[in-house]
């Protein structure tokens, strides 16, 4: 047998610590914004009846759900991992899992959603849309956990510093082969394919033909913040952490704008549902694509 | 008679598998270490960690030499007596072949083996066989992992690896852990050490480092490796 030391570059105490004061900060005021947005969707879906049949606000609902509970999942996780049993630790690494896959799941789902909106267009209605997009958005994960569970994949999971002292222990998954494939390569997947979708939502928005002459300054700007918008929707800032390696400053970046995300859905389910509400149905393009939407479900 | 002319071979990527274990086929071996840099030669790593797995095998099997002295690799094979029950010290200093030390000598860098390690192959004979290497691996591919590049952007310190092998039986499970004590400068404080083994099961390419089974202890100036398997 070869035996010998690898060096490998680690985050020192202060920047630990500073990054864990970022996530908790973020993930907190991510869940007090993504609880606003769901209330909000059930003040406006007592209020008005489209919302009963609008599938759009149904899927932000849902990503807002899966990641409030997330949220609250890595609070829990991160506070009191030392309390917890081996059968406890087992469940809690298994429930963060899955509210994790869900997250990743309905990110893809509000991507195949907006391409149906943005580039399909036509011929995109399907028998019980949300009953099946509900399926796959819960029901997938679920699978994913079970097979993961079934090879005893859970437990205590530590993460160490340069001094080899243990900086934070979570219930999570130990086996590497595990991780890799349910949570990096799933995220993979739906982030190319949401990157993919983005990337032809985009060229949609700056490509087509604006209605307002002598705008086009305005228009473009509006296009930003949508593209914008719908980065955060579709989890894109979730695939900086891609960038991570580079240097402590993408760290930070990807921390912080990842654990922003629920303030991001808050501002962006706001803008689109309480301005195209009174505003003409045009101001956007986000707005015209979910008026076109509506007209093909009904 | 003149003696037949070897066809010259790409030792590094060539097809086939090298075996022979001469001084002369250990320094084409060797040169592999510089000549597979990332992105140059084509180099067929599996066959290149395989050959000197293997020359570990051949070394406790079949080698006549009690000591190499090489450039990039040094090397004692020694016979031990199964019956004894102390543990066993050996020098690790670099540019110097391994040998035998006492237990108060304490070199910069060394390896103790324990009595319980020895004793566990008493079933198989009453000597036994040891081979410890020193391997320098030079900056190239070999031995760096999939990738070229560890997990973590993590690399070999010092591109220096110790081999041991013992008998011709797998060691795992050892109660009593084997100890390498490996001396460094010290660290900067956004760097850390971790105690590996080279696991053939792991990998694209015949291996990857892995850290189960070994502790690692940090000491500033030195990291002490405790692992319970060879």
């Amino acid at each position: 047998t070869f035996f010998a030391l690898l060096l490998s570059p680690v985050l020192d105490e202060a920047t630990v610590q500073a990054l864990k004061r970022i996530s908790q900060a973020g993930c907190g005021t991510s869940m007090v914004f993504l609880a606003f947005t769901v209330v909000l969707y059930l003040v406006l879906r007592f209020y008005r009846q489209r919302f009963k049949s609008d599938d759009a606000p149904k899927i932000h609902v849902s990503l807002s759900v899966s990641l409030f509970l997330l949220n609250l999942l890595f609070f829990v996780n991160v506070e009191s991992h030392g309390q917890a049993s081996e059968a406890a630790c087992w469940v809690r690494g298994a429930v963060f899992h899955y509210f994790l896959l869900c997250t990743f799941t309905w990110m893809g789902l509000e991507a195949f959603h907006l391409y149906l909106l943005v580039i399909r267009v036509f011929n995109t209605y399907f028998r019980h849309y949300f009953l099946r997009t509900s399926l796959l958005g819960w029901g997938l994960p679920a699978l994913m956990v079970i097979s993961t569970g079934s090879a005893n994949s859970y437990g205590r999971y530590t993460i160490r510093n340069a001094k080899d002292q243990i900086t934070l222990e979570l219930c999570w998954i130990r086996n590497k082969a595990a991780l890799y494939i349910t949570v990096h390569g799933y995220f993979l997947l739906t982030f190319l394919f949401s990157a993919v979708v983005l990337g032809l939502v985009a060229w949609k928005i700056f490509t087509l033909p604006s209605a307002t002459a002598g705008k086009e300054h305005r228009q473009h700007w509006k296009g930003v913040l949508t593209v914008l918008g719908l980065s955060s929707l579709l989890g894109v800032t979730w695939g900086l952490a891609c960038l991570t390696p580079l240097g402590l400053s993408t760290v930070y970046i990807f921390r912080t704008l990842s654990s922003l995300t629920g303030v991001f859905i808050f501002c962006w389910f706001s803008v689109l549902y309480f301005p195209s509400q009174r505003a003409a149905p045009s101001s956007s393009g986000t707005a015209r694509a979910d008026q076109s939407h509506t007209m093909s479900h009904d | 008679q003149e003696e037949p002319r070897r066809a010259p071979r790409n030792v590094c990527g060539g097809p086939g598998v090298v075996h022979d274990f001469q001084k002369v086929d250990l320094h084409s071996a060797a040169t592999c270490f510089t000549k597979c840099q990332l992105g140059s030669n084509a180099c067929d790593l599996e066959k290149l960690h395989r050959y000197w797995l293997n020359y570990e095998s051949f070394l406790v099997e079949n080698s006549s030499e009690k000591t190499v002295n090489m450039s990039f690799v040094k090397t004692l094979v020694q016979d031990f007596s199964t019956d004894i029950s102390e543990e066993l010290h050996f020098s690790l200093i670099p540019d110097e072949v391994p040998k035998q030390i006492k237990k108060e000598d304490k070199p910069s860098d060394r390896v103790r083996l324990p009595g319980s390690l020895l004793k566990s192959l008493r079933d198989k004979g009453s000597v036994d066989r040891l081979a410890i290497t020193v391997l320098d691996i030079g900056p190239g591919n070999i031995f760096k992992g999939p990738q070229g590049s560890l997990e973590g952007g993590g690399r070999v310190l010092n591109n220096r690896l110790v081999g041991l092998s013992v008998g011709r039986t797998q060691i795992t499970g050892l109660s009593e852990p084997l100890e390498i004590t490996f001396s460094h400068r010290r660290q900067p404080r956004n760097m850390t050490l971790h105690c590996v083994f080279w696991d053939v099961t792991k990998g694209p390419t015949g291996g990857d480092w892995a850290s189960e089974g070994c502790l690692t202890e940090l000491r500033g100036e030195e990291t002490v490796c405790r692992c319970n398997h060879l």
